[in-house]
């Protein structure tokens, strides 16, 4: 597995703020959980009604998607599994290899 | 060489730099690679000049690619731009005269440690890999790095965060470099390009003030024309604008410290995706992506052209 499999299970979550009290809580989980943000890429970018892109991993993501549902805050799951669309993107790459 | 090399995959930092040895030794007249230094982890920081060589002054813009480890689709398009204005020279009137009348400087991989380090540890990875003294966390952000409004709104002076700006402006041997080569070059350099992935868009400054820039009216449709020419392609809208109101307010970035140092027209492109990819851009992408972007980039070159 490339990077020895260390993203298995590590999911991408869309979070879209609408609340002043939602950013509040979303930075409050920040400190709580070791997410990656991927998009605004600082705490101090978050806004009402932007969308919040961030790297949650595996054993992580299901406390953190529960929060989210305790505090009535909006998200999709973008990316299930993250070290599927990492093969994903190198798969030609080994394919290449291989000829 | 050049025309085995496989501009539709994302490549290791070895890769590339080799690829540059190459191009500079096949194509003499075009190309000259040259080092403006050397990394943290001691690689040299590698640029490409690329323009049809003369012996008379010649306008210049500056690309660079990579300041972000994870946004691959940087280093992936600054090849592409290389390879795309080389075999269009003799076919496409527009790369002629733009070659002709300017050097581009393409960097691409600024972030040369970084950009190793997602290949071979940490696929995420954003910063450089400077080491901070008492600190565990490694790496400063290459974009909260530079002279200007440094370490202020959108960054952060914690040696842990993402967007952490460093012990001090241009701590960092990538941004030194860059910044040194720039005011070396002031007089010359006309455009300033840097290359990020994620958003799908084209800011200018400023970013870290609410502020309109003074050749606002040229700046601004110099960008309408390059996000016009982009959505030709394949029809992808991008967002425009200063980035301070386009995205968020963050100070030290590049793209405001060239403006800030006399570079007329300076622009920060967010290429693909606006998250379904997010930095795990496929490679049938790259193609697409690099297509429009090389309109739109070309586009901002021509408008140096123009009286404004």
């Amino acid at each position: 597995y490339l990077y020895n499999n260390r993203y298995a299970g590590n999911q991408v979550i869309r979070v879209t703020p609408n609340k002043l009290n939602d950013t509040e809580t979303l930075k409050n989980l920040f400190d709580k959980f070791q997410v990656d943000l991927w998009h605004p890429n600082s705490p101090s970018s978050i806004r009402e009604g932007a969308a919040v892109d961030l790297h949650v991993p595996r054993n992580a993501s299901k406390i953190f998607r529960s929060h989210l549902h305790q505090a009535k805050i909006h998200y999709k799951v973008l990316i299930a599994n993250l070290q599927k669309e990492i093969e994903k993107q190198a798969g030609y790459r080994s394919s290449r290899k291989r000829r | 060489s050049d025309s085995s090399y496989d501009y539709e995959v994302y490549h290791s930092l070895e890769e590339i730099q080799s690829w540059m040895h190459e191009m500079n030794k096949t194509h003499p007249s075009f190309i000259r690679l040259f080092s403006i230094g050397q990394s943290f982890e001691r690689r040299p920081l590698y640029v490409l000049q690329l323009g049809k060589k003369s012996q008379h002054y010649k306008k210049a813009v500056w690309i660079d690619c990579g300041v972000h480890a994870r946004e691959w689709i940087g280093p992936a398009f600054c090849q592409w731009f290389v390879k795309e204005a080389l075999h269009s020279y003799n076919t496409d009137p527009v790369t002629r005269r733009l070659l002709n009348q300017f050097y581009f400087y393409i960097m691409p991989v600024l972030n040369v440690d970084g950009y190793h380090f997602s290949w071979t540890t940490d696929r995420f990875w954003r910063k450089t890999r400077s080491k901070i003294s008492r600190y565990q966390c490694r790496g400063v952000d290459a974009n909260r790095n530079w002279k200007v409004k440094w370490c202020e709104e959108g960054a952060s002076s914690h040696p842990c965060s993402e967007t952490y700006c460093g012990p001090f402006p241009e701590s960092e041997p990538e941004v030194k470099a860059v910044a040194n080569f720039l005011r070396k070059h002031k007089k010359r350099v006309k455009a300033y390009i840097s290359i990020h992935a994620y958003a799908q868009m084209l800011l200018y400054p400023y970013s870290y003030k609410y502020a309109t820039i003074p050749n606002f009216d040229c700046v601004e449709s110099a960008a309408h024309n390059a996000v016009l020419a982009l959505y030709s392609a394949y029809g992808v809208r991008y967002q425009y604008g200063p980035a301070s109101t386009t995205l968020y307010l963050s100070s030290g970035s590049s793209m405001d410290w060239a403006y800030r140092n006399g570079i007329p027209y300076a622009f920060a492109f967010e290429l693909r995706d606006t998250g379904y990819f997010g930095f795990l851009l496929p490679e049938f992408l790259i193609n697409p992506t690099c297509t429009e972007t090389m309109r739109a980039v070309k586009t901002l070159a021509l408008n140096l052209l123009k009286k404004c």
